[in-house]
């Protein structure tokens, strides 16, 4: 099986 | 005030086509130098982010910077009155509550104008960081629209793996497995090429069906800009010619 990352995974949010 | 003529109103129409299936709601920002966007879609796995020069439009006026909070589906409707060589002119003023959308056909003395009520949007930001891609991949956006397709009826997932000699694209499911392996191409048919540029080679695997929503911009861009990092998402770009630039993000899928 494969897991979708998030893009909050690599992308800080503000 | 802000106010921005475009000659070539068919571009407006396909941009917001290529990202109305991804975004909805999005704070359009407005500055002096130009305008851009950047949302993520509901699931926080792909982002969208539109960078438009002030340069590529026959007429651009914003005095301060301002923030037009849109429904991307609304907007879309409007733009379904636009015909294909209409003038488009986008004019909102300080603190509007609507944005002003007008569509002239010189030719055919045929103006349409809509307000389009603005939304108020708390949308987070993202901080993309300036990547170094140790891959990056130009290829013609047709072929890869058509890969992307076609490999998406026999898998959800692509694996995509870079090094100087090719970029594969590699499915596995059910019906069996295979790949698609595209080698360094400069034919003489500038629109025919596929070019590497590889400096460490990445291996990551993606959804497809999101690269098959990118793809809508393919009318944008005769090329598709692959930049691939072994720890970063996915960006797959589509240059707007004198204009400015599109770019998806979108996050890899590990294996368990």
């Amino acid at each position: 099986g494969r897991t979708q990352v998030r893009l909050d995974s690599f992308f800080r949010v503000y | 005030m802000f106010e921005a003529k475009l000659t070539e109103g068919l571009i407006l129409k396909k941009i917001v086509e290529s990202i109305k299936d991804i975004v909805t709601d999005v704070n359009i920002d407005i500055s002096p130098s130009g305008i851009s966007l950047q949302a993520m879609d509901s699931s926080h796995v792909a982002l969208v982010s539109l960078n438009l020069s002030m340069d590529g439009f026959e007429h651009y006026r914003a005095d301060t910077n301002m923030v037009l909070g849109v429904s991307i589906a609304n907007l879309a409707k409007v733009m379904k009155l636009a015909d294909n060589n209409d003038q488009i002119t986008l004019q909102a003023d300080q603190e509007a509550t609507h944005l002003k959308i007008i569509f002239e056909n010189p030719k055919t003395e045929r103006t349409t104008e809509f307000n389009l009520n603005l939304i108020t949007i708390d949308s987070e930001h993202l901080a993309i960081p300036e990547t170094e891609y140790s891959s990056v991949v130009t290829i013609n956006s047709g072929e890869f629209s058509k890969i992307c397709k076609e490999l998406f009826s026999l898998s959800e997932t692509v694996q995509i793996t870079t090094n100087t000699d090719y970029v594969q694209f590699s499915v596995e499911g059910e019906v069996g497995s295979g790949q698609v392996r595209l080698g360094h191409n400069d034919s003489e048919k500038k629109e025919d090429q596929t070019i590497l540029e590889v400096s460490e080679s990445v291996q990551q695997q993606f959804a497809i069906r999101y690269l098959n929503m990118f793809n809508k911009a393919s009318t944008l861009s005769s090329f598709t800009r692959l930049c691939l990092h072994q720890e970063q998402p996915l960006v797959v770009e589509f240059k707007i010619d004198n204009l400015g630039v599109l770019k998806y993000f979108l996050a890899p899928k590990i294996s368990d």
